[in-house]
């Protein structure tokens, strides 16, 4: 799936 | 990863222990919110989907498996483990009213318009509120363990980190993620109230006890 933001947190 | 952030997840592992702990030596789930609790596994669960798809860190996956994992012990505990000492008749807030509000607020206010991007802010926005049922019940009680009370505190001071730590990314990154930050103000706020009874009689030796 194509990332629209990256979410690296928890 | 910055000071701030890992401070915090540290302190969210440090609730969940504590937790654990609470449970294990008296052998009890009394003061806990069964709601809150399985709200935590709704929240882990639709967040970490991307488990699946996104490789973050050997960190970031470890930590997401800890939080879907410990979150599922925590909820069987209560379920069968210790059943007798859950009294459902205090753990009364209507979870329905923090579900349909949430799921609305992610139709609307996501990144993407997609399964995996709607049920991220899904759960940004279920975090958010999940400890009402919890401070619900510790309003109807107006009293509770001292050991309960640390579980709490370690939980709202890994919220209030996440802040520094976004102001940090701000000046450091460039990076804002405003539905994360908007949600994250707003849940540290419900803990404000908690915050100050804690502080002011909790830490300084006395009860928790809420005024009459």
């Amino acid at each position: 799936e194509e990332d629209a933001v990256s979410h690296d947190e928890l | 990863m910055n000071f701030f952030r890992l401070l915090g997840d540290l302190s969210h592992l440090a609730s969940i222990f504590i937790l654990l702990h609470k449970i294990q030596t008296t052998r009890s789930c009394r003061g806990i919110s069964f709601k809150t609790q399985a709200l935590y596994v709704a929240v882990f669960v639709t967040r970490y989907l991307d488990l699946f798809f996104r490789y973050v860190s050997l960190y970031n996956s470890v930590m997401k498996l800890f939080f879907i994992a410990s979150s599922c012990y925590i909820l069987y505990l209560m379920k069968y483990k210790y059943r007798p000492t859950h009294d459902p008749s205090i753990d009364t807030f209507r979870i329905e009213y923090l579900l349909g509000p949430c799921f609305v607020l992610s139709l609307i206010f996501n990144y993407k318009f997609s399964f995996s991007e709607i049920l991220w802010s899904f759960s940004i926005f279920l975090e958010a509120v999940a400890i009402l049922p919890q401070l619900f019940m510790l309003q109807r009680t107006g009293e509770a363990e001292t050991i309960t009370t640390h579980y709490l505190a370690a939980l709202g001071v890994y919220r209030a980190l996440y802040i520094p730590n976004w102001i940090y990314r701000y000046f450091t990154e460039g990076l804002v993620d405003p539905i994360a930050v908007t949600a994250g103000i707003v849940q540290t706020g419900l803990y404000l109230d908690f915050f100050y009874v804690y502080f002011t009689k909790v830490l300084q030796g006395q009860k928790f006890e809420l005024p009459a």
